[in-house]
């Protein structure tokens, strides 16, 4: 006990029982909008890649995280045309940390093709991150735990290390900011579309993977525990010499 | 070992003790989400098989039981020192997980592996 100031720190925290956030979500009581189309169809499929039909984790399960979720734009702003380019601000609210958790990726799914009546547009994502570097995955990337195309007009783009580097740790409230840019198919007459009747989630969504932090924060304090103990011990001893 | 050599604890048998079907032990139970009334935000699974254990905890505990020493103890403290120590309860022992599909209340949709939600073995203590 006098040794390990580190470790009772551990036990006093508050947030560490995992499994009472299933109670929290439990409490209330009223029917929660359920995100429809692309989105779902995508999580459901990562659900059964995860798991079997009792909900049981799958022993070969390659998703690499204990949670994962998909975020909807919370806000998009449509800026005027600027020249072949049609651009949509989208918003992403990050909820507050949890202790327990670490975010280990972060991807955002978008359409990089859009067909509609008049038009057929190419599209891409830019993070409104300074100095921010994405990633796109390449089609044939081997081991990636990511989830096959399940549609030809999406796309997904590692954005992992925006995201840790440069948002993740800010206090207060976070949002991640992304340029929904499309351009019309060249040779086309350039028209100004309208965005109107397109929800932000049809064009895109975020994914958080996180992993417990329980068992390496406690790793990282038996640790540091160890390491006091055994300072502290060193010093008795070089003093027991003396 | 104790009924053996103390005269004053006798070595009552298994029969004594409740018959062989009404020991401690796992019993299945499948329940939906609708029944438990969270289905407005439990997208997967419909059905959920969390387990019960129930069943008479006799004092010559089987060894599969993974009974502590210390459920022994109470059991004859019940016994011979004071009724109002209660018996060992027949409880879950080791558990295992279970992945939910859900909707969270901003409309994310969350994939989330829950520990400690099926009962997989029972134990007395």
């Amino acid at each position: 006990k006098a040794g390990w100031p580190s470790i009772t720190r551990l036990a006093d925290d508050p947030t560490l029982p995992l499994n009472l956030d299933l109670a929290k979500e439990a409490s209330g009581k009223e029917m929660k909008p359920r995100p429809q189309g692309y989105p779902l169809r995508y999580m459901l499929k990562l659900y059964q890649r995860s798991a079997d039909l009792h909900g049981h984790p799958r022993e070969n399960r390659t998703i690499g995280a204990k949670m994962v979720r998909l975020v909807k734009p919370s806000a998009n702003v449509v800026r005027p045309l600027r020249g072949p380019w049609h651009v949509q601000i989208l918003d992403f609210p990050l909820t507050s940390n949890q202790v327990a958790y670490q975010l280990i990726r972060a991807t955002v799914v978008y359409r990089h093709q859009l067909h509609l009546v008049h038009y057929h547009l190419s599209c891409h994502v830019e993070p409104w991150i300074p100095k921010c570097l994405a990633k796109h995955f390449p089609s044939s990337e081997a081991g990636s735990s990511k989830l096959p195309p399940m549609s030809k007009a999406w796309t997904e783009m590692d954005i992992t290390h925006c995201v840790q580097q440069r948002l993740w740790n800010r206090k207060g409230r976070r949002i991640l900011r992304l340029r929904f840019m499309c351009q019309q198919q060249k040779g086309s007459e350039v028209l100004e579309f309208q965005w109107h009747g397109m929800s932000s989630l049809d064009v895109a969504f975020l994914l958080l993977y996180f992993n417990d932090t329980d068992r390496s924060v406690q790793a990282k304090l038996l640790a540091q525990g160890q390491e006091e103990l055994t300072d502290r011990e060193s010093s008795v001893l070089m003093r027991s010499a003396r | 070992q104790a009924c053996s050599i103390a005269s004053d604890v006798p070595c009552h048998s298994q029969e004594h003790d409740g018959s062989i079907n009404n020991q401690c032990s796992l019993h299945p139970y499948k329940v939906s989400f609708h029944q438990l009334g969270w289905d407005h935000w439990i997208i997967a699974p419909r059905l959920y098989t969390p387990n019960y254990c129930k069943g008479f905890c006799s004092r010559v505990l089987p060894y599969g039981l993974n009974s502590p020493n210390h459920a022994i103890i109470q059991s004859l403290v019940n016994e011979l020192v004071n009724h109002s120590v209660p018996q060992p309860s027949c409880v879950p022992y080791k558990f295992l997980p279970m992945s939910i599909l859900l909707v969270e209340a901003n409309g994310s949709i969350l994939y989330k592996e829950y520990e400690g939600m099926i009962a997989q073995s029972c134990t007395c203590r």
